[in-house]
Order: C-alpha cells, then structure tokens, then sequence
C-alpha cells in the first residue's frame, strides 16, 4: 500500500569465505576478521548497507561527506573491481592486500600506475599529469605560477618519460619509481600489519584463533 | 631543485589511506 521496497540484505560472510580471503590475500584469518570489523565501521556510517559508499570513504578520511576530490575518486574507483558504485568487503581486502607492508614492490608501482592514468589508456599522459598537479595545488592553496607549474612538469617528464614520447608507460614508471621509492610511500600502510590491535573486537566474532 | 610533480601529487589526502584507521 505504501510503496514497500524491502532493504537490502546486507551480506554476512561465512567463516570459509573469510578464510578463503586469507588464502588469496597476506592477511591471516583472524586479521580478515579486524578487517571485517573496519569495514562493518566504514559502511555503516552512513547507510548500513553492507557496502562502502563513496561518501562513506570521504567521510572517514576528510571527516566530510561532502565535496568531491580527484585522488580519492581514482582511489574509490581501483577499489570498486566491479565498477558497480560500492566497494565491497571482497574488494576491499583484495585493495588493501596491496597496501600490506608485505605485499611484492610489483603490486604497489601497478598499483599507483593506475591511479595516475586517469583515463585509463595504459599511459601517464602529461595533461593528467598536469590535472594531478592543479588539484593539488587546490587541494593544499597552494599558489604556483604557470611557468613554474610547467617547469615541474617539464622536469618531470625528462626524468620520467625515456623514450621521450610525452606519456609515461608502465615500464618508465617502474624505472622511475625504483630512482625515487618515496613516490610509494602512500602506498604501505603500516597499520596492516597490527590490524588486530586495531579492531580487537573482532575475537568476539571469530571462527580460528590463529 | 624542483619538486618532481608526482612527489606534489602523492601528498593529497585522498591518496592518505592512514585516515581509514583513524579513532572517532
């Protein structure tokens, strides 16, 4: 009479797919297990539907729901495999796998390779790049002048760019990540190594004491 | 020298994922 529209049934997970989550990841059981306590947290926040928002992940790391940001898009959208507008808790163990302190150098620089080439053709092309820098600078009030903005980006691209075709491929990339391992940094959380010190709550829920 | 424009890049906040562990 009114419309009804059931809700929709939040997934609960199994204790073999948390443990198969286990085998396909760096994470141990119990650890899946703290991180299916920060997401509950994450996507709870603002619809409890089981599913991250991307308000949901603006708002737990700009404290606001509001507004939009190109880095966390391009975050948003390497976490969402499924390109459907929700980051799963599957997606969200299989991304944060790569930010693992042990997860292989290889994971991480393909990692940010695809976080840089905004359109996705397979390059870092110098207007994206170019875009990046802009936001940035917005992002932090920075001033910069055009001519210097440009002189960054030409330098850049001398480093970067070998074949000299302005766009960075992947093996560029590689190579000019490995000359300056800070580009990376961001790319490591620390955190996940001690997740279960973080979400202790997860025991209360656990299936294995590992 | 001049900053290299992917070290400017990789200072967003939204490219900070430690804020994902962050306390209330």
């Amino acid at each position: 009479c009114f419309g009804y529209r059931p809700r929709p049934k939040k997934c609960i997970y199994e204790f073999t797919d948390l443990t198969r989550l286990a085998h396909e990841s760096r994470f141990s059981v119990n650890e899946i297990e703290a991180l299916y306590e920060l997401f509950k947290k994450l996507s709870s926040s603002i619809i409890d539907d089981g599913l991250i928002h991307k308000e949901e992940l603006q708002l737990a790391l700009f404290q606001t729901p509001i507004g939009s940001n190109l880095f966390l898009d391009r975050v948003f959208d390497l976490f969402d495999e499924k390109r459907n507008g929700v980051i799963e808790f599957e997606e969200f163990v299989h991304a944060l796998n790569v930010f693992h302190p042990c997860a292989p150098l290889e994971d991480k620089v393909d990692f940010a390779f695809r976080l840089y080439d905004l359109r996705q053709t397979g390059f870092i092309e110098r207007e994206e790049v170019k875009q990046m820098v802009i936001a940035i600078l917005m992002e932090s009030e920075m001033n910069l002048s055009d001519d210097l903005l440009e002189e960054i980006i030409d330098k850049t691209f001398d480093d970067a760019d070998a074949d000299k075709d302005g766009k960075i491929n992947k093996e560029e990339w590689k190579a000019f990540v490995l000359r300056n391992p800070n580009l990376l940094r961001n790319m490591t959380l620390p955190h996940l190594k001690c997740i279960t010190t973080f979400f202790p709550s997860f025991v209360y829920n656990t299936g294995v004491e590992d | 020298s001049l900053f290299n424009a992917f070290d400017l890049i990789s200072l967003s906040e939204g490219f900070d994922l430690s804020g994902l562990f962050e306390e209330d």
